[in-house]
């Protein structure tokens, strides 16, 4: 598999939504 | 030139490196929920990074824990992996577990009354485990106090021939065992880590209002590895065991993190809701020989906002998770190939440092105090492109050696 890693995952605030079956990003969501 | 602003980073090198002390950042507040602080494992902002058991390794050394890692998650994934934990636990404790280096640390409280446990938190695996008292073979040099379950009025061992033992299998990949009818857990990160010790049930304090009885995880009793002082792992993944599924009645499988965008800040990890509006979501799929991953389906790439040409069969072919502990991010072969040849077209002017482990595409920015890098999109089912911050395009060993932060699978099929 690709592995999207920790690096690329800093300062994006990473949702993940199990119930619903998605997961998402939000570029600046940390600020 | 305002192409170019849009579709390109431009950088004062001294924000890429991290600061000595710690700078954190308010926790951002999401009503009704809990949030609890990240930092990351190797940085100021951690009590870990204190003295020789949280010493900082080189990122040559946490580039080669990373690839550790990621063959074992590839290996898990193809079938191939046929470690057992009996050889795993007669293996000495080395260099290159594969649990990784690059990690982020939580602080949750166990027990009654609670003892705080900073905890390496991972979306790549299920069972969370701590050291214990009496650690009756062997524990590795951490920070907090060992959680001791004979101080705790709340802890309780799990009985052999119970479905709860039973579900070991499945969060752990191992087969249970039993001492004196007393359910025993196995699990490794591939090659030297690994814990070993009772499944017990005990109270897990996230916050003062978000307590939890009954919350099943690891007693290691037998723990080793480089786990960096930490007191051992979250496991935020998708089996019935993690932390996620079980809070998933107060919390619906719903959580949320920030990652710091460097080692001097710090970042949140939250159950239960998500700060931000407007945040894009892609389908997760399962992989079939891994359900407990978080899986996802990348579709493109794009460099300095121009789309790569690169087949859809060269993701689906290979398929994809997101982990958080993983430190790199792996394409497969063909993408990163693309990737490498469009950012190093756009890098010209700048000169070429060494390769940094598996890191080959790298630049001296020596005489530089700003440095202006193409913007990189990855694109996921649903049709959503997700920016990559800055921070999350470089990694910085030294000012003369700043590299591409992404990297190849050898095999088109991993």
């Amino acid at each position: 598999v690709a592995i999207l890693g920790n690096v690329q995952q800093r300062s994006l605030e990473v949702v993940y939504d199990g119930a619903a079956g998605k997961v998402g990003f939000a570029a600046g969501g940390c600020s | 030139g305002r192409k170019l602003a849009d579709h390109s980073h431009t950088l004062q090198l001294s924000s890429l490196l991290p600061s000595d002390s710690c700078k954190p950042y308010a926790i951002k507040a999401v009503e009704n929920k809990v949030s609890l602080k990240v930092v990351h494992r190797h940085g100021p902002c951690s009590q870990l990074n204190q003295g020789k058991a949280g010493k900082a390794p080189s990122h040559t050394k946490i580039l080669l824990q990373d690839e550790s890692r990621v063959k074992s998650i590839h290996s898990k994934l193809s079938g191939t992996n046929d470690v057992k934990l009996t050889d795993a636990a007669t293996l000495p404790a080395h260099d290159g577990s594969s649990i990784g280096s690059g990690n982020y640390i939580v602080t949750v409280g166990l027990g009654t009354p609670k003892k705080d446990l900073s905890l390496i938190f991972d979306t790549g695996s299920d069972l969370t485990w701590t050291q214990c008292q009496p650690c009756a073979r062997s524990c590795y040099k951490q920070k907090d106090p060992i959680f001791d379950p004979s101080q705790s009025t709340s802890y309780t061992n799990i009985s052999c021939g119970s479905s709860l033992c039973d579900s070991l299998a499945s969060a752990t990949g191992n087969t249970l065992n039993c001492a004196s009818s007393t359910c025993v857990y196995g699990i490794q990160y591939g090659d030297s880590s690994f814990s070993v010790g009772f499944f017990g049930k005990e109270r897990l304090t996230l916050t003062p209002t978000d307590v939890f009885e009954n919350f099943y995880f690891g007693c290691g009793q037998n723990n080793q590895g480089l786990f960096g002082g930490s007191a051992g792992l979250l496991g935020l993944g998708r089996d019935p065991l993690s932390l996620v599924s079980q809070t998933s009645q107060k919390y619906n499988k719903l959580f949320s993190y920030c990652l710091p965008s460097s080692s001097s800040s710090t970042g949140f990890l939250t159950f239960g809701g998500y700060s931000s509006k407007s945040v894009k979501f892609t389908p997760l799929s399962t992989i079939s020989a891994g359900p407990s991953f978080y899986g996802l389906d990348f579709t493109g790439i794009s460099v300095g906002g121009s789309k790569l040409s690169i087949s859809q069969s060269v993701f689906s072919t290979a398929g994809a998770i997101i982990d958080s502990g993983t430190v790199i991010t792996r394409l497969p072969p063909a993408a990163y190939s693309a990737l490498r040849s469009a950012f190093r077209q756009l890098m010209t002017k700048y000169p070429t440092a060494p390769a940094l482990s598996i890191l080959d595409t790298c630049y001296d920015f020596t005489n530089y105090k700003t440095v202006t890098i193409p913007k990189i999109g990855l694109f996921f089912n649903g049709g959503i492109e997700v920016d990559i911050d800055a921070t999350g395009i470089l990694y910085v060993n030294k000012i003369s050696q700043v590299c591409l932060a992404f990297a190849g699978n050898s095999d088109a099929s991993d």
